[in-house]
C-alpha cells in the first residue's frame, strides 16, 4: 500500500518543488515505485522531470475536477520507477469550482484509493497556498514533509502550517503525520541560517531532518533541461543531499 | 489622484514583499505619501514593517469582506509618508468567501476608491497565486510591478502572469498597465541568471528597469526586526538599490 506525503508549505519559493522533484527521482532509484503528483497550476514539477505538456483533459485538473482516473493520466519519465501526473492551467481554476462540489476536500482522496497499489510513494507537490489544492493534498497525505527555507518570514509561517494541520487531522484526516522538516538553501555562512536553524530544531526536535539541502546553483540549473538532478548532475552537492535525504527518509520509514 | 501599483508574481519567494516594502519607505522618503497593502494571508508586508498584529477586525479582510473602511484599519509605520493596511489570516479563507459575492473582483477597487485621495501612492502585496485576491488587486490597479528572481521557473510563469494581466484589462480593469519588471536576488556571477536576465530583457525590453536588486543577507535580516532596510541598514547594497529603483520608478512616472 503507497504511502502518500503531501510536500507543503505556504510560503512561496522554499523548494517544495525542487525536494518533490528530486526527493522523488532519489527514492525511484533506491528502487521504490514513486508517484509524483503535481497539484501546483505553475506547473514546475512537471516542468521538472520532463513531462509533456498533457494533452486537453489529461493532467490532475481532469482528475480532481472531471471523472479520470489517475492512471488515465500519468506518464513515465526518464527515471525507472519514477512516474508523474501533471498539472494544467485549468487547475488555477480549479479552487474556485472545487467551493461548490460535495466533499470537495476529499476529491484527491478518492482518486488515489484504488490508483495506488502499484507504487511505494506518492509524493504530492503543493502550491503555496492553504486553499483548496492544499487542503485536498493534506486530506490524502498519510503525512506532510515540510520544506523549509531559514528565512525569517518561512519561519513566521511554520505555526500557521501546523494549525492548518491540525485542522485537517480533527476534521477530515485523522492519520496525517508529520513525515519531517527538510532545511533547503542553506548556507551556513550567514548568521540569520544559523539562527532559524536553531530556532527550528529547538521548536521541532522530532522533526527536523539531519540532512540539510545546501544552496547549491545547479540544482536551480537543472529544471531547465527537464531533469531531476540526478540526471542533470550526479556529482553535485544538490544530488548527493537528495540521495541523503532518502536514506535518511527511509530510515524512518523503517525500510531501507 | 493615487497611483495605485499591484506588486504581484504567482511565482513564490521571488521578492514581492520585499519589493513591496522596500520601495514603499524608498517612495516615502521621496516625500511621497505611500500606503502598503498587505494582501496575503501569510502577512509578511505587515511583519516587514512592523505593523501591530491587527486587533479583532482591523485588517484588510474586514475591508473586503466587511464593510470597513480602509481609513478605519489603516496603521502608521516608523517610516514617515509610509502607512500600513495589515493582514490577517482570516484573509486565509477569504477567497471561497469571495466566491458567491456580488462583483467579487471589484472589492477592493470599491474600498480605494474614496480612501486614496491622501496618498501619491498605494502599493499592494499580492500572494503567490492568481486566485481571487490578485484578481481584486489587478482590477483595483493603476499598473502591476513584477518582481522577478532570475530562475527558471520564475521565467516560466511570466508569460501566464501576463496573459491573466490581458483577460483583466479586458473584462475588468481597462487601465491596468504595467510598472515594470524588476529582477531581483540578482547574483551576476551564475550563468543562470545572467541566461534569464538577457532573455527578460529580449522579450520585454520596454518593461525590465535598469536597476536590479541584489542578493543582499540585509534584505533578509531587516523583517525579523520589522523595519524597512532603510531602517535596518541604510548603507547596504540592498538599502542603496531600492533607492535607486524608486529613483528610476518615479522617473517612468514623470515626476520627481
Ligand atoms: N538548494 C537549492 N539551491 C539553489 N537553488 C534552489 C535550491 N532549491 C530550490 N532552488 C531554486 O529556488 C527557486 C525556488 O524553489 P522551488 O521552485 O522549488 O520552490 P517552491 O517552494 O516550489 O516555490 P513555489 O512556492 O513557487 O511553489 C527555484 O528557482 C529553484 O530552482
Ligand atoms: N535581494 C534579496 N537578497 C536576499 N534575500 C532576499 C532578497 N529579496 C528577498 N529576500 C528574501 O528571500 C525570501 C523571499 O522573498 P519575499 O518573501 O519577499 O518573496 P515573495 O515573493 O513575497 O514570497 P511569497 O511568494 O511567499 O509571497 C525572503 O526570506 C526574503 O527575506
Ligand atoms: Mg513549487
Ligand atoms: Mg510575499
Amino acid at each position: 500500500m503507497a504511502r502518500v506525503l503531501a510536500v507543503t508549505n505556504q510560503k512561496g519559493g522554499v523548494g517544495k518543488t525542487t525536494t518533490a522533484v528530486n526527493l522523488g527521482a532519489s527514492l525511484a532509484v533506491n528502487q521504490k515505485r514513486t508517484l509524483l503528483i503535481d497539484l501546483d497550476p505553475q506547473g514546475n514539477a512537471s516542468t521538472g522531470v520532463g513531462a509533456t505538456a498533457p494533452a486537453e483533459g489529461r493532467s490532475i485538473y481532469d482528475v480532481l475536477i472531471g471523472d479520470l482516473k489517475i492512471t488515465e493520466v500519468v506518464q513515465k519519465t526518464e527515471v525507472a520507477s519514477l512516474e508523474v501526473v501533471p498539472s494544467s492551467a485549468d487547475l488555477a481554476g480549479a479552487e474556485v469550482e472545487l467551493v461548490g462540489m460535495l466533499a470537495r476536500e476529499k476529491r484527491l482522496a478518492g482518486a488515489l484509493r484504488d490508483a495506488v497499489e502499484g507504487y511505494d510513494y506518492v509524493l504530492i507537490d503543493c502550491p503555496p497556498s492553504l486553499g483548496l489544492l492544499t487542503v485536498n493534498a493534506l486530506t490524502a497525505a498519510d503525512a506532510m514533509l515540510v520544506p523549509l527555507q531559514c528565512e525569517y518570514y518561512a519561519l513566521e509561517g511554520l505555526a500557521r502550517l501546523f494549525r492548518t494541520a491540525d485542522l485537517i487531522r480533527e476534521a477530515l484526516n485523522p492519520q496525517l503525520g508529520v513525515a519531517g522538516i527538510v532545511l533547503t538553501m542553506v548556507d551556513m555562512r550567514n548568521n540569520l541560517a544559523q539562527q532559524v536553524a536553531l530556532e527550528v530544531r529547538k521548536h521541532f526536535p522530532q522533526y527536523v531532518f539531519e540532512t540539510t539541502i545546501p544552496r547549491n546553483v545547479r540544482l536551480s540549473e537543472a529544471p531547465s533541461h527537464g531533469k531531476p538532478i540526478l540526471l542533470y548532475d550526479v556529482h553535485s552537492r544538490g544530488a548527493l543531499s537528495y540521495l541523503d535525504l532518502a536514506r535518511e527518509f527511509l530510515g524512518r520509514e523503517g525500510t531501507s
